[in-house]
């Protein structure tokens, strides 16, 4: 399943 | 990476270490709401319960941590501490929670990215309740006039972090083809405007010297 690209962020 | 997110984050661990300084090392709670505390604990323990399950980079990883650690730590001195107790505005501090947190829940379920993954939901309630869980602390003290130092350099340290995520998303949105997130530029813009009236005050008072206190109207 591929990240969402905000969830590398705190 | 970009400049932005790291000086947002930079700003974010600032504050936490304003606040540890000066309720664990200070032994005060004067002026700090334990209910905004209790709400950002709330929020990382919810956002970052992915922790279990993914690893983006060892400095995400460490963040989330600290972020979760240094929550819980403000929390734990806030009840049980006898000291920070004994400083603790509890009569002052009476923000109505439930109604930040009921309708964030509502909304979370709502309004996130992917509405099949249980994840998704608590992670969108994680970015609601962020962006309003600085409300009692706000309430607080302009219940109380006058803002000791570091409790205002604390509460600016924290809205400069949301302010800086704001330039962090717009270069993303500029630079990353498939950046979009609607749910977090408009919890972000909700976030940041909230501590506008505050940097304004904070602005005022300081012009003369990061040591006089903010007074609020």
């Amino acid at each position: 399943e591929e990240e969402l690209p905000s969830h590398d962020e705190l | 990476m970009n400049i932005f997110r790291f000086l947002g984050d930079m700003s974010h661990i600032l504050s936490f270490l304003l606040l540890l300084h000066k309720i664990v090392g200070g032994k005060s709670a004067a002026g700090i709401s334990l209910r905004t505390a209790e709400m950002y604990a709330i929020v990382f323990c919810t956002r970052y319960i992915d922790l279990l399950w993914n690893f983006a980079s060892l400095y995400n990883y460490l963040l989330k941590l600290l972020f979760i650690g240094a929550s819980l730590t403000i929390v734990y001195f806030m009840r049980y501490g006898p000291s920070q107790k004994a400083t603790y505005n509890a009569d002052e501090d009476a923000f109505p929670v439930q109604y930040l947190i009921a309708p964030c829940a509502v909304l979370g379920v709502l309004i996130n990215q992917d509405h099949s993954s249980p994840f998704e939901m608590v992670w969108a309630f994680s970015i609601y309740l962020e962006a309003v869980a600085i409300l009692p602390q706000l309430f607080l003290l302009q219940k109380q006039g006058e803002v000791e130092n570091l409790t205002s350099h604390y509460v600016f340290a924290l809205g400069a972090y949301r302010a800086l995520y704001l330039l962090n998303w717009m270069f993303r949105f500029m630079t990353e083809p498939d950046y979009q997130q609607r749910i977090v530029w408009l919890s972000g813009l909700v976030q940041t405007a909230l501590y506008c009236d505050f940097f304004y005050h904070y602005y005022q008072s300081k012009k003369g010297g990061l040591n006089k206190s903010v007074k609020l109207p």
